[in-house]
């Protein structure tokens, strides 16, 4: 049968900031091809394809079920693959190499992350999983 | 290649209209 996709609503103005992302204005409707952990989905507009942020969506609908995993204060070690220098409040800087908590998985790409007595959020595409390499 | 994502993390939610989480 035919694939069904998901339709999302577009919640702000979004330009693109590199060539296979596509421009998006407020209220448009967008079918999600692929729904990446890091933060970024591929969606079909119209006759366009290409990425745009998770956190410019809302589901048109509500899920079948949460999409989002809840909070795992326990956490999951995982080492950073990228320094990152906090740009907001509510981030984390990093340097590479470090060994850190992900104590919540958000469907936007920024992660909370834990080290030490600090929390923060930080990308979730500067991150593996400890133990394993990069790919 | 269009299938691999952006090299950078995607911005930050809009500050006036988060998402509305489920």
């Amino acid at each position: 049968g035919p694939i069904i996709l998901d339709t999302y609503r577009v919640i702000a103005d979004f330009e693109k900031t590199s060539k296979h992302e596509i421009n998006l204005q407020t209220g448009d409707l967008v079918e999600i091809v692929e729904k990446n952990q890091n933060g970024w989905w591929f969606c079909q507009y119209e006759s366009k394809r290409g990425w745009i942020p998770a956190s410019y969506l809302e589901p048109l609908d509500g899920p079948e079920e949460a999409e989002e995993d809840e909070p795992n204060y326990e956490g999951e070690r995982f080492v950073t693959a990228r320094a990152y220098t906090a740009e907001q409040e509510d981030e984390i800087s990093l340097e590479l190499g470090e060994t850190i908590t992900v104590i919540h998985k958000l469907l936007d790409g920024w992660w909370v992350v834990r080290k030490g007595e600090e929390t923060g959020h930080f990308p979730s595409m500067f991150l593996h999983k400890a133990g394993t390499r990069e790919i | 290649d269009i299938k691999n994502p952006p090299q950078n993390p995607p911005p930050r939610p809009p500050p006036e209209t988060r998402r509305k989480r489920v």
